[in-house]
């Protein structure tokens, strides 16, 4: 069929059939659906303008324009349905791809992204995001935690202790996010943790977008006095983002739970089997 | 013995900026790396030591670091391996086990000896496979699950299907 769609007991999950991009996800407990689009984007590193001599380095995130470009406008997709999991796999290009999943009982999308290596042969820095794009309206408000406890609300181009100048529209909005960074109107929340700590924001409204690699070709000046380029191929890096669809009013009792079982996940061990008895009786 | 104290210097040592937020030379980024790598052998000791200790056995147990890229000689070749899962978490918790397997059926058991549903499916990168099943963990504890190839079971591996987006 042209539905291209994966669904567990709680989770439902729509794709463009022609384009294989996420573009709506439906919480079925609560009977909500949102449209929401997921994509990979990579801003172009600054190298420095008639603004500003600042490079885009280690210690200075800086694009050379507000508008990020699409790493694909589609993807290649496979599609796999057992009885313990449905995935989509979609291939954005030979240095990006995805899986999205949902096992059985799950009551979130597992978004795990393979990023890298960045290719910088047009002599272009790269800053990789993957940025969800939603109609929610919320007024230039979004929410990121720190170190998984507080949660502070952030407004964009705006500082709560001094008035800000703001020069900066992409990076000036960035804020650490360690393990989640949410976005809401009165009624729906959209939450995305993260396994890792990264950089995050909202830069329109119902739009949330987080930095999940970056190769640069300049040192920016601060100290390190080297690009943060990696040396030969450069790293490929995969990590995972999980999105949970809440009403408001529950939504922190799903992203709180799911992000402990995040931060403190289970250790696997294997053994062959057939040990001896560690007490002699 | 195992010993942990290699981990937490390595940890206090990256308690630096440069090691939080990456603004260090490529150089001392990769010593970072070997430290943290260096101080997580004598961990595995550790955790063998006590994992052998709580289960009463003493095993050869093994720690496959490699599970996000689907590497793991161990359940890529064993017929039979158990798989011990450690819930560091104060409540219990169920969790969906996934691991590299070779091209077989597989049947999987509880800790009561019960066997649970399980699914093979193929990675399309790479054309490898992962075994799938669920776990149940208990509280601040660990479940010990069974895994064995099943003779003569054609592995009914879940192919994924190609979609073929229109032609652009």
């Amino acid at each position: 069929s042209r539905d291209l769609a994966i669904q567990n007991e709680h989770i439902r999950a729509r794709f463009d059939p022609d384009t294989g991009l996420l573009v709506e996800m439906e919480n079925l407990d609560q009977n909500l659906v949102l449209p929401v689009r997921q994509a990979f984007y990579w801003y172009n590193a600054s190298t420095g303008n008639n603004q500003s001599a600042q490079v885009s380095g280690a210690y200075i995130f800086r694009p050379n324009q507000q508008e990020p470009w699409m790493v694909s406008h589609w993807a290649q997709t496979r599609v796999v349905k057992t009885p313990l999991v449905q995935e989509i796999h979609q291939n954005f290009s030979a240095w990006c791809s995805q899986v999205v999943r949902l096992y059985r009982g799950q009551r979130h999308l597992e978004l795990e992204w393979t990023v890298g290596p960045i290719p910088v042969g047009d002599g272009w820095g790269k800053e990789i995001i993957s940025r969800f794009d939603t109609a929610l309206e919320t007024k230039g408000l979004f929410y990121t935690d720190s170190n998984g406890r507080e949660v502070l609300e952030r407004r964009r181009d705006y500082r709560p202790t001094w008035k800000l100048n703001q020069t900066e529209a992409v990076a000036g909005n960035y804020y650490p996010v360690n393990s989640r960074i949410y976005i809401r109107d009165s009624n729906t929340q959209l939450t995305v943790l993260t396994d890792r700590s990264q950089g995050g924001s909202s830069l329109r409204d119902g739009s949330v977008e987080l930095m999940v690699h970056r190769r640069l070709l300049k040192d920016d000046g601060r100290g390190v006095a080297e690009a943060l380029l990696e040396d030969g191929l450069g790293r490929w890096v995969r990590g995972r983002h999980l999105v949970l669809l809440d009403k408001v009013q529950t939504a922190a009792t799903g992203h709180r739970l799911e992000a402990e079982k995040e931060v403190l996940a289970p250790q696997v061990v294997l053994s062959s089997g057939g040990g001896v008895p560690y007490h002699v009786k | 013995s195992g010993d942990s104290a290699p981990l937490n210097e390595a940890m206090a040592v990256l308690q630096h900026h440069d090691a939080v937020s990456g603004t260090s030379k490529q150089h001392v980024a990769d010593d970072y790396a070997r430290q943290l790598a260096a101080g997580w052998d004598p961990c595995e000791v550790l955790l063998s030591n006590a994992l052998a200790r709580l289960s009463g056995f003493k095993e050869n147990f093994t720690y496959c670091r490699n599970l996000n890229i689907s590497v793991c000689p161990l359940s890529q070749t064993a017929k039979n391996f158990q798989v011990i899962i450690y819930n560091p978490l104060g409540r219990k918790m169920d969790w969906m086990v996934r691991l590299p397997v070779s091209e077989h059926g597989f049947v999987v058991r509880d800790p009561n000896g019960t066997v649970v549903p399980s699914d093979v499916v193929i990675l399309p990168s790479s054309d490898g496979q992962e075994l799938l099943f669920p776990a149940s963990l208990p509280a601040l504890g660990f479940s010990i699950y069974s895994v064995s190839q099943a003779p003569g079971q054609r592995p009914h591996a879940h192919k994924p299907q190609p979609r073929s987006p229109r032609t652009w």
